[in-house]
């Protein structure tokens, strides 16, 4: 996180606001709502609290304007520039202003005002642009579904005003960092030739123009699968992806999800319900074959005859000796699979059923 | 083929003005006649361009690559990522 230069702060920690005009994109419940919640998020990990106020002169005024709007920063127009806000101060400072240019919505489409707003009202309590990617105080416009504080986000506002006075301190998601030793995987994928690692509410992938890897939201390409994947397998000759998570999965093509999804594991695979949810997935290009990992066990599903072959589930070690008894991600590359456990990767034969090679998670990221 | 020079130029012109406005507004590109006098020596607009790339993640090459115009085109905040 950024503290603003000089670092500004209001030192009367209990501030007015008031919303000097509404926009016509949302009803003004809608935009109450939106900025309202912004509040919340900010006074719920800090000591600071906020009153609405309708008439008269409020700390944070709220304006949604165009163009030149007279505070030597105008607006450009759809699109680029959304909105900006003042650092704490008399006057204009801590005001916000809104792009009225703008689409402005309570959902998914560009652009989400409670997302925007949570981001501006970071600057009226003085904090700068972030460089971590998953903090709402990073520069570019990101709407991942939900609208959270990440950890940096909340370590920016207590380097300002202190702990919020609740009892149990609130802590925030961390985004991975792709270089950290420690690093482990909720589900690896190929995918049209690609690699594609996932973790939390990330995806990671090697990309030239990157000197490690990109990192970024799994929403920027599928908005509405949901955080938290636990598997992932390409389908290859279908050209399809599968993602899992709990008894559901979804299915998609390159950015567009199927249609009739998610589904449940049990109808299209034929899992008993005992099975919750699928560790780790990986469907062999050679022989049609996908291998599914619940605990200890494995599963084979034959792609072509679309059924569980007999046999199945075994334990892990039989088909796979030497891998241990639990698969957090997997996938094929070259003919190889290779396995990731906690900061573990084996690179395995199956043809000859051993490990080649042992290595650290992500080995794959320039690091 | 007549055509095709005339379509990257113009494209280029576009990315050119697109990275400078975008250097102007959230890193601080002055852009005033002297500027442009110094610009045929030690050039800002690389060195802006830098930071924006180290803010970024990107690969630091102080060329507008197509991540690099990727990223500026993307809607964002007003607010200057580097104090004025």
């Amino acid at each position: 996180f950024v503290l603003t230069q000089g670092s500004p702060r209001w030192e009367d920690t209990h501030l007015t606001y008031r919303i000097e005009n509404y926009t016509p994109d949302l009803s003004r419940a809608a935009v109450d709502h939106a900025i309202e919640k912004a509040f919340q998020l900010w006074s719920s990990v800090s000591p600071l609290t906020f009153t609405k106020v309708s008439e008269s002169q409020a700390d944070i005024m709220i304006s949604f304007v165009r163009g030149d709007h007279r505070d030597n920063s105008p607006f450009d127009g759809p699109g680029g520039n959304l909105a900006h806000a003042f650092q704490p101060g008399p006057h204009i400072g801590g005001d916000i202003h809104f792009d009225e240019d703008e689409r402005w919505t309570n959902n998914f489409r560009d652009y989400n005002l409670y997302r925007v707003a949570a981001h501006e009202l970071g600057h009226s309590l003085g904090l700068a642009h972030s460089t971590d990617i998953g903090a709402l105080m990073y520069p570019n416009y990101i709407f991942s579904g939900d609208v959270q504080l990440s950890q940096d986000d909340i370590s920016g506002i207590q380097a300002i005003y202190g702990p919020s006075q609740n009892p149990t301190q609130p802590i925030g998601p961390q985004t991975p960092q792709v270089c950290d030793s420690k690093l482990t995987f909720d589900a690896i994928t190929t995918i049209r030739g690609e690699l594609m690692f996932f973790k939390d509410r990330f995806y990671m992938r090697t990309n030239p123009f990157y000197p490690e890897a990109e990192l970024n939201f799994i929403s920027v390409f599928w908005p509405h699968l949901p955080n938290g994947l636990q598997a992932a397998y390409e389908v290859a000759d279908r050209d399809e992806v599968r993602f899992f998570k709990g008894n559901k999965y979804w299915a998609v093509k390159g950015q567009d999800v199927l249609y009739g999804y998610p589904k449940y594991i049990y109808r299209s695979f034929g899992f008993p319900r005992t099975v919750k949810n699928i560790d780790a997935a990986v469907s062999d290009e050679d022989t049609g074959k996908t291998y599914f990992f619940v605990a200890n066990k494995c599963w084979r599903y034959d792609e072509y005859k679309q059924s569980m072959d007999a046999g199945y589930p075994k334990m892990i070690a039989e088909d796979f000796p030497g891998i241990g008894s639990k698969v957090d991600a997997v996938f094929q590359k070259d003919g190889f699979f290779y396995f990731f456990h906690g900061k573990r990767q084996y690179k395995f034969d199956t043809k000859t059923k051993r490990i080649l090679t042992l290595q650290k998670a992500n080995s794959w990221f320039n690091c | 083929s007549h055509s095709f020079p005339a379509a990257t130029s113009e494209t280029q012109e576009q990315d050119v003005e697109t990275v400078q406005k975008y250097l102007e507004n959230y890193y601080n590109l002055k852009n005033d006649a002297k500027q442009v006098e110094r610009q045929r020596n030690n050039d800002p607009v690389v060195e802006k361009l830098k930071q924006m790339q180290k803010f970024f993640g990107l690969k630091v090459t102080g060329k507008p690559d197509a991540e690099t115009l990727n990223v500026m085109k993307q809607p964002r905040c007003g607010v200057p990522d580097m104090a004025q």
